[in-house]
């Protein structure tokens, strides 16, 4: 089972988007696919159109509930562990705990019946997003063409350092992902030219396309609302990458 | 003293380019203003192209040194009180405090000389989003044309309703701002419409403007980049929208 976390401190670089589209896909070539949502805003199950859920993983981290009991169906071969406003208070009482930092290890430990769990993390440095990268073994970046959003990912990966100094082995950083690149603007190639320096294997860009910001008011997947449209064309050649990466050394 | 704080649990929505051009536009009207960066991302320095300071809102906040000495000079009648990394550790030992939503209240009570206090706060629910809007009297939030980032306004919205029973009073959520505002784009009039229903006044939209997502990786704000833009234009428009409001009833 590939444990993936997709992270990024900046706001708004396409993580959610990324979650759910790579999930999907890889959900459609058969692969047996959780998507975990870790940020507040609970976009993941807006953006897949699922509402009316009880549980989510506030009650796994207070312990009432298992982490089994709170999975939903998304789509065929895809389920969601969703979240909700509830994880705020969940993560002050994270805080407290002794280990705080492996809870995610402990009560994950009965989802082991999927290909791939993808984690979908806030825009923040909090106990949730260490948890996150403690528990995978992988973790991508997104990285909008911004300046500001390639200091994040410096960011980031400096922070990741440190996290593995003091907590021992973390994930790997395998992918840089530059998202909503268009060719025109000048600072697409200047955002291009700074990932080179910073070491993980960039991808092929995925091109600024409105049909991706559209879907989720929809409730879809880039598959289902633009099945042809640039998005899906672009995320369908990241999710080749993605599924045929080599082991993890 | 107007104290203010730019707010939004939606990631990439235009809270520091907010924070960071409206703040030079009241300063340039001769206003005294202080911007207060709550985000680990530090993003205010970097887009004022400020490096190189020494202290720190993390150093204000475990008591290692006075808030008055760690502002910075940004521009003339603009002063930073930065952040950096270390404020997610310094949160930490937040949450074990007492009266931990009042800190801000408490530390920042010798920054009185100024006309405005503006806060950008990090896309997240933390207890530095509860301390600042516990600090201010008025909270901003800018929306970017996506849905997500509606319902991200309206679920912040319902948390300043939580915050304001348990603690008593706190700020007034007094603008809806919009942000990255498209007309060609059949997602803008949509977004604008959903805002009506949400109750607070909204202000004509700031534009799509890729000279506004520029001047951050030049350290400058919109004035001194592009001062005839589209971006110049709708913030200076803003900030006498800001500088003329009634006062707080
Ligand atoms: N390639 C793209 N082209 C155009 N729009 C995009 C693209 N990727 C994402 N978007 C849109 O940009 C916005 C931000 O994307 P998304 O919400 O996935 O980012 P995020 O990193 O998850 O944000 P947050 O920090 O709030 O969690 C959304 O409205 C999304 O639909
Ligand atoms: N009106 C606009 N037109 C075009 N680009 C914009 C506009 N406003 C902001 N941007 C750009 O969009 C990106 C996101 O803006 P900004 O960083 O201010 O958002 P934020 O809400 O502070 O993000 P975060 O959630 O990471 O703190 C930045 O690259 C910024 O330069
Ligand atoms: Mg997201
Ligand atoms: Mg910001």
């Amino acid at each position: 089972m590939r444990k993936i976390a997709i992270v990024g401190f900046k706001g708004g670089i396409g993580k959610t988007t990324t979650c759910v589209n790579l999930g999907d896909a890889l959900a459609r070539r058969g692969h047996r696919v959780l998507l975990i949502d870790t940020d507040t805003q609970a976009n993941l199950a807006i953006s897949l159109g699922i509402t009316g859920f009880k549980k989510s993983l506030s009650d796994v981290l207070v312990r009432k509930a298992t982490a089994e009991e709170c999975i939903v169906p998304a789509r065929k071969n895809l389920d969601l562990l969703p979240s909700n406003l509830g994880l705020f208070k969940a993560q002050q009482r994270m805080v407290l705990e002794m280990a705080r930092e492996e809870i995610f290890e402990e009560l994950f430990v009965g989802l082991n019946s999927y290909d791939y769990h993808l984690i979908d993390c806030a825009p923040s440095l909090s106990l949730l997003t260490i948890n996150s990268v403690v528990y995978v073994d992988e973790v991508f970046i997104p990285v909008s063409m911004e300046l500001l959003a390639t200091s994040g990912a410096q960011q980031f990966m400096n922070y990741l350092k440190d996290i593995a100094r003091t907590l021992g082995q973390t994930a790997q950083i395998r992918l840089l992902i530059p998202t909503m690149y268009d060719p025109r603007r000048r600072v697409s190639k200047q955002v291009i030219n700074l990932l080179q320096d910073l070491g993980p294997r960039i991808t092929k860009p995925i091109r600024v396309d409105t049909q991706l910001s559209e879907a989720p008011g929809y409730g879809k997947t880039i598959y289902e609302y633009a099945p042809r449209s640039r998005g899906a064309i672009d995320y369908a050649r990241l999710t080749e990458v993605v599924a045929n990466m080599p082991p993890m050394s």
